[in-house]
């Protein structure tokens, strides 16, 4: 089946979004037939690739009803990426989800549901909301790994222990499969002592957990959602490009 | 009685926190006794200036128990400044707290509790976790003011329109008094072109709902709680620094 991929951490901005968008787009240009699911009621994936959310079904409707049919948005201009949009709803939906039967599992039951159409994904990448809520415990139930973007500050470095913490959690109790991805490094600056100093914290507290990529703090970056493109279509000679260029590599390289 | 800042924005890593503990250290230097209250389960403002989290009571504890005496913690070294810390169980809490009667009510009811202390707080900041949940509602629900850091990118932008919803919603529902203190512009770099297209557009929507002052990318901000300290006692000459008094000086200006 597809390695399917929860993008997760509570603290916020960490690169999450960005990274989804852009690790689906490079492995979508590699050849690889790629699924986002935006489960961020901020609807950042959908918007950064320039996608609607769709409605009749909405993902929350999809998420609370275990027979329905997930119909996964083909992207307009990019070949072999497809999304299936967020839903702002479900803000709300927390409260809905965890009256379901089994509502850990409701992202999984839309995965399962999926794998009867003919198409077969290589990879699907699961957004997450800055929050360790039911959504997030959903995705980390249902992903065959998890990929912790980890700021190079000094909160997101603190913040770390809890998403691990769920991770564990997640494997013992609803997904014994489950496994680290990799943390990734993100918005390295390394003019700054901050920078360098997050860097080596990590590197000798998780060891070869943290990918050997890292992603430099790049403008264009910031720039290529707003234009409604993933870095390779915004600007392919970026340092943004090339080390999300680098880091397909690496988790091809790896085996994944 | 006190102005009571609610700073939210469901957006993550927009520099709610960074916000929270730099305004207040420059009020309490400004002879203003004033309390934080870390309603974010990451603590970010709890360990930002160096305290640790309390219990017995927590802040969850305090919530869900509407005769408790909260008990503010003097801040060991900054005058005027005190913090009730932040409870990483909230995380577990809006379960619990949607079983209380009146749930959006529960953070005003600790504030009641204060207001029998004979401290009386000229200020209060409630720091919020990046979401549009029953905790943010209950600061909105609570709040005599809203102050949104909105980060100078796209993302950032966009999601602006959800917060000022919950603000309508609040104003209507929960807390007709609650009024707009402004939106503030942070991680401001004038030699990017996103940078000053969101500012721009911000300032042409917003008019002069958005404050004057606006605070500049700077490092030192944020290197400053990884030694537990505002950015007034890390690095008082830093761009940082010369901007969230620049922001004190507008906010006490404007009569608040
Ligand atoms: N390497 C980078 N260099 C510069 N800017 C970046 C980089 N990565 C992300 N950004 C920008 O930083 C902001 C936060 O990134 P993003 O929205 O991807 O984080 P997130 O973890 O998904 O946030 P949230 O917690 O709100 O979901 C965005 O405005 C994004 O465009
Ligand atoms: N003006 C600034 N310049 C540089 N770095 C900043 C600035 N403001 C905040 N930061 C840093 O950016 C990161 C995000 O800021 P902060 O944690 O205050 O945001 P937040 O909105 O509270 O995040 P969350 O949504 O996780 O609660 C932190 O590492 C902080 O130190
Ligand atoms: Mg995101
Ligand atoms: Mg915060």
């Amino acid at each position: 089946g597809p390695v399917i991929v929860a993008v997760a951490n509570q603290k916020g901005g960490v690169g999450k979004t960005t990274t989804v968008i852009n690790l689906a787009a490079c492995l979508a240009a590699s050849e690889k037939l790629t699924l986002i699911i935006d489960l961020d009621p901020q609807c950042n994936a959908t918007s950064g690739i320039a996608c609607e959310s769709q409605e009749e079904p909405s993902l929350l409707d999809l998420l609370l009803d275990p027979a329905a049919h997930p119909q996964p948005l083909p992207h307009p201009t990019i070949p072999r990426l497809e999304i299936l949009t967020g839903c702002p709803d479900l803000v709300g939906g927390e409260k809905l989800l965890s009256e379901m039967p089994d509502p850990a599992h409701c992202v999984r039951r839309i995965l399962e549901g999926l794998s009867h159409n003919e198409k077969k994904y290589d990879f699907v990448f699961l957004d997450c909301p800055p929050a360790l809520n039911l959504i997030t415990l959903n995705a980390l139930s249902s992903a065959t790994h998890l990929l912790v973007p980890v700021q190079a500050e000094y909160f997101a470095l603190e913040g770390l222990t809890d998403i691990l913490e769920s991770f564990e959690f997640a494997r013992q109790n609803t997904n014994q499969n489950l496994q680290l991805l990799g943390l990734l490094l993100t918005m390295v600056d390394s003019r700054t002592n901050l920078s360098v100093e997050v860097e080596n914290e990590l590197r000798r507290h998780y060891g070869d957990k943290v990918f050997k990529t890292t992603i430099p703090r790049n403008v264009r970056l910031s720039e290529a959602p707003s234009h409604g493109l993933p870095i390779i279509l915004y600007d392919i000679w970026s340092r943004g490009a090339k080390a999300y260029m680098e880091l397909t590599k690496e988790i091809l390289n790896n085996g994944a």
